[in-house]
C-alpha cells in the first residue's frame, strides 16, 4: 500500500519536474512530502522557481504563474493515470498571450495520445485545435452550435 | 476509447436539439459570455452519472431541463447522448460503439440507456469505473477549479494518488 | 440604525438595477432581502436577469454573465459610497471582447468622478486608459516600469 | 483628494526604486504574468496600513521586502511612499498635499511617516478613516476577487452597508 503510493507519487514529481520547465520554458519544481516517516497521511508540498527566480512559497507568485504551475502538475497527472479525452473548461483565463501560445503547443503535442475538448477565449488555445466550435444564442437565451474556420473568428 | 459525438436537446440553454462530432485531437468550443459553451461540459458530466446538481451549478437535478426564455416555454425534459468509439474495449462491454443516454423529466422520473438498452444509473458508473473519467479524477477542469490542483492538503492529495494509482 | 440601513439599502438597490442593464445593454437585477422584518439579519438575494433569459438562480449563471453582474454591484456600491480611487486587479478577466469594451467605456465614464488604477491584460481596458504603465521584467525577478502609449503595445 | 504618485524600493520584485505618477483618470498597468504588476496594488495596500500578511500573498510582513534572485541578493529593508494631492482636506490634515511611508526591516522594525514626520501605523489608520480607503472599502478589488462580491451573506452584507452608511 505503502510502496504503491510512494512509487506514484514519485512518478508524478518525476513527470512534474518536466511539464513545469516545458511550460515555463526553464526554472524548475517539485512535490515534496512533508513528513517521509507517515507519507500516506502527510501533506504534500509543490516547490515552484520560475526562471531566474527564487525558489518562494506558491501564495506569492502571481496568478498567471499559479495558473501555469498547476497545468503543469494536471499534464502531470494524467500522464500517470490518461484518460481517453479531457475537457478543459477556460483553464488558461490567467495566462498572458505568450504563455497562452506555450499552452497551447503542450496541448497539440499531447493530444496525439488523449483526446481534448476546450473550452477558451484565447486565440492560441484555437490555433491548436483541430475543430472548432461556436456556440451562440442568436436568438436569447437559447444555444445554437455552428461549426467554424479559424479564419472566419474575428480577433 | 476516444469521444465521437454528443447530441444534446432540452439540455439547459440548449432548447433545440444540437450534435458536435469530436476530433480525435484537439476539438475548442468557443463563443460570447452566456452562449453555453460550459453547458456543453455540464451535459458530458451530467450523461457520465454525476449526482451532485451543485456541481452542474443547480439546485436540484431537474434545474438542467431548459427552463423557458421570455418568448419560449419551459420544455418537459432533459437528454443528453454521448457516443463513444470502443474498438479497444477500454469499457467492459461487447460493443464497439457505445452510446450512453440519460434523461430526466420535468416531475423528477430520469432514464438512462447504454446502446438503448434501459440501464440503471449504477451501470453507468461501473462501466466508466475503470477509465478515470469518474468524479475524482483529473478529465474535467471546471471554469474556475485549475487552482484547485494546488491546494494539495493531505485529504486531496490522497485522492490524486488514489485515482492514479 | 435600522432606517439608515434601510435606505442605504435602497440607495444601492436603485443604482444596482442602472448599472446592471447599462453594462448588459438590457435585462435587470435588484436586491431582495430574504426577511423584511428582520433587515439587520437576514441575508440579501441577488435576483439578475440577462436580457432576453428568465430569471434564474446566480449560480446558473455563466462565468462571464457572474462577473460582469459582480462589476455592476460593485459600480453600484462605489456610487453610494465614492472612494477618491479605486484601484481594480484584472476584475475583467471572465469577460469576452465585447463585454470588455462595456466594461471599458463604463469605467471611462465613470472616472470623471473617481481615479481608477486598473492593472489587465485586455486592448478594450487598455483603450479607455489616459496613461499606460508596462511592467517587464528584463531581469529575471526583477521589475522595472516604463511609460507606455497605447500603440506600443503589441496585439 | 487624489492620488499624485507612488514610490517603491526593495518592495517585493521592485528591487530598484521605482515611481509611478497617476492619470487623474483612467491608469492602466500592463505586462507580462509575474512581472510585478498586482505587487503595486500589494504595494498601495501596504502603505495604507495592510496588516495581514495572508492578503499580501505573504506568510510575515517581512516577506514584502525583496528576497533576491539568482543573481542579486536579498536587500535589508522594504519602503512604499504615497503621495496624495489633498485640497479638499478630505484627509483632516492641514497638508494640501500629503506622503505616507512605510518602511519595514528585515529584522522586523517598522517606520511610518506622514510627510516625512514618524509617526504610528494608527495614525494612518486614523488619517484614511472616513475616505473609504479602509480595509472594508470597495476601494481596493483584488486579482480573482470579483465574485467575492457576489456572496453577500449577512455577516457580509452587513459590512457593506455599514461601509456605505
Ligand atoms: N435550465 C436552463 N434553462 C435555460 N437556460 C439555462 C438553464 N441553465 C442555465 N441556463 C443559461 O445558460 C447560460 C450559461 O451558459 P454557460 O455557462 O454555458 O455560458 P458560457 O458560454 O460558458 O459563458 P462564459 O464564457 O461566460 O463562461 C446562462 O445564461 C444560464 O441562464
Ligand atoms: N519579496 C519578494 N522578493 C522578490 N520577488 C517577489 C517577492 N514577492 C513576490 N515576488 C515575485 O513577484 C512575482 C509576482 O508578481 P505579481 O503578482 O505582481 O505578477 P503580475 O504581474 O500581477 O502577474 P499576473 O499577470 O500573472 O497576475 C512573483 O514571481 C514573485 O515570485
Ligand atoms: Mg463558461
Ligand atoms: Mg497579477
Amino acid at each position: 500500500m505503502k510502496e504503491q503510493f510512494s512509487e506514484k507519487f514519485e512518478q508524478i514529481n518525476r513527470y512534474f519536474k518536466t511539464t513545469f520547465v516545458e511550460l515555463f520554458g526553464g526554472g524548475s519544481a517539485e512535490l515534496a512530502l512533508t513528513d517521509a516517516q507517515n507519507i500516506l497521511e502527510c501533506g504534500i508540498n509543490i516547490d515552484v522557481q520560475p526562471p531566474g527566480k527564487k525558489l518562494q512559497s506558491l501564495s506569492l507568485l502571481s496568478g498567471g504563474e499559479r495558473a501555469l504551475s498547476a497545468i503543469a502538475l494536471l499534464f502531470a497527472i494524467l500522464r500517470t493515470r490518461p484518460t481517453p479525452f479531457c475537457f478543459l473548461d477556460e483553464i488558461e483565463a490567467a495566462l498572458d498571450d505568450v504563455n497562452v501560445y506555450r499552452f497551447a503547443d503542450y496541448v497539440k503535442n499531447y493530444s496525439k495520445k488523449t483526446q481534448f475538448i476546450i473550452v477558451t477565449h484565447r486565440r492560441g488555445t484555437m490555433e491548436s485545435a483541430d475543430v472548432i466550435y461556436g456556440v451562440t444564442m442568436q436568438e436569447k437565451g437559447v444555444s445554437k452550435l455552428l461549426q467554424l474556420n479559424l479564419n472566419e473568428i474575428a480577433g | 476509447m476516444y469521444l465521437k459525438g454528443l447530441e444534446l436537446q432540452g439540455f439547459k440553454s440548449f432548447a433545440d436539439k444540437i450534435s458536435l462530432d469530436f476530433s480525435s485531437g484537439v476539438t475548442a468550443i468557443v463563443g460570447p459570455n452566456g452562449s453555453g459553451k460550459s453547458n456543453i461540459s455540464d451535459a458530458v458530466r451530467w450523461v457520465l452519472g454525476e449526482q451532485s446538481a451543485k456541481t452542474l451549478r443547480g439546485a436540484k437535478m431537474e434545474d438542467v431541463i431548459f427552463n423557458g426564455t421570455q418568448k419560449r416555454s419551459p420544455l418537459g425534459f432533459a437528454e443528453v447522448t454521448l457516443v463513444l468509439e470502443n474498438k479497444d474495449h477500454q469499457l467492459p462491454i461487447a460493443f464497439e460503439e457505445v452510446a450512453i443516454t440519460r434523461k430526466v423529466f420535468a416531475s423528477g422520473e430520469s432514464q438512462y440507456l447504454i446502446n438503448q438498452s434501459p440501464c440503471r444509473l449504477k451501470d453507468i458508473h461501473e462501466l466508466f469505473m475503470d477509465t478515470g473519467l469518474g468524479r475524482d479524477g483529473y478529465s474535467m477542469i471546471g471554469q474556475g477549479k485549475i487552482e484547485e490542483i494546488l491546494s494539495t492538503k493531505s485529504e486531496d492529495r490522497r485522492q490524486i494518488f488514489e485515482e492514479a494509482a
